[in-house]
């Protein structure tokens, strides 16, 4: 799966995914990806957000529009992120998921959930400063 | 430091990353950037998790799911279950900008694609034929059923409910999804 958050000159933010879900899934699921607040949301006043993982299960907590709730409210996005993450470990504490979180300023961050095999969570960001693979340690 | 304009994706899809900023360079709106730089990673089967050619259903075939969402708006186009088309994030736009809907899903939102001038073609590739004829020569493991019979941890279907007492507690099994496979 890629989520993707865009932010241009004008603030105008827009967020998008695309996926072929998981494999082996029985034939009809569709995943998180495409419900919006789950697979991604933005919201100009307030920013963008885009999850990766086991959409079975982070479809069930909205967690892209949490996320830019939180940041509404004035969190900076990586803690935004964080706490969307860990909403989610309260009941499956293990779950395989990551986030990335991006405000209207043009600040970002991202979060993941530790479990077996996933330790860290890579992901890219390119702004004026240049494109650079960023990495996150899971929570 | 906060800068814009900012592209920012999951996983290291450095090629979708560079060609959505070059949407924006090029004098592109933020959702063409989005678009073009999800298209690239539909294009180079990024990982296998986006794009034709992988993450085969029970049956084998490959299904693809996509959104955009512009946030100035908040007007939102989405597939889900979109067959026989490979371009998932330009119908999900078209969804956007040519209905009043949200989300098309299955079927009919392919006869949508094909009625906007998407292509209709094959999603198979010899990987998902051989990752689909693998997990058929594994009984079908894993899967993602529960309490049905025949027991899914040890057949294949076609499954029946299972009747009497089963486990509520039974959870999603963490195993089958990882960083090769997921939404």
């Amino acid at each position: 799966t890629i989520g993707m958050i865009v932010i241009d000159k004008s603030r105008s933010i827009v967020a998008g995914t695309s996926t072929n879900g998981a494999t082996h899934k029985i034939p009809g699921r569709v995943g998180d990806s495409p419900i919006v607040g789950a697979g991604a949301y933005a919201d100009s006043t307030a920013g963008a957000a885009a999850a990766t993982g086991m959409g079975d299960i982070m479809m069930r907590f909205l967690p892209s529009y949490q996320a830019v709730e939180y940041m509404r409210l004035g969190m900076e996005p990586t803690t935004a992120c964080q706490k969307v993450i860990a909403r989610i470990q309260k009941y499956y504490p293990k779950f395989f998921g990551a986030i990335i979180c991006a405000n209207r300023t043009g600040g970002y961050g991202a979060a993941c959930s530790k479990c077996p095999g996933f330790n860290q969570f890579h992901f890219m960001v390119h702004n004026p400063s240049g494109t650079s693979e960023q990495i996150v340690d899971c929570i | 430091a906060a800068q814009l304009p900012l592209v920012i994706n999951t996983w290291p899809f450095k090629d979708a990353t560079q060609r959505a900023w070059d949407t924006l360079h090029s004098g592109g709106l933020a959702l063409d950037a989005v678009e073009k730089g999800c298209s690239q990673c539909e294009f180079e089967q990024c990982d296998g998790t986006v794009g034709y050619g992988g993450s085969p259903d029970e049956h084998g075939e490959t299904t693809l799911d996509a959104m955009i969402m512009n946030g100035n708006t908040i007007e939102v186009g989405a597939v889900g279950n979109l067959r026989r088309i490979k371009s998932a994030i330009s119908v999900a736009r078209a969804v956007m900008e040519h209905s009043s809907h949200s989300l098309l899903v299955g079927e009919s939102a392919s006869i949508f694609a094909q009625n906007m001038g998407f292509l209709s073609e094959d999603l198979t590739s010899n990987t998902s034929l051989s990752i689909h004829a693998e997990w058929l020569s594994k009984k079908c493991q894993p899967n993602y059923w529960k309490n049905v019979f025949p027991s899914a941890k040890t057949s294949c279907g076609p499954y029946k409910r299972k009747e009497g007492q089963w486990s509520k507690r039974h959870r999603m099994p963490a195993h089958v999804v990882d960083v090769h496979n997921h939404d």
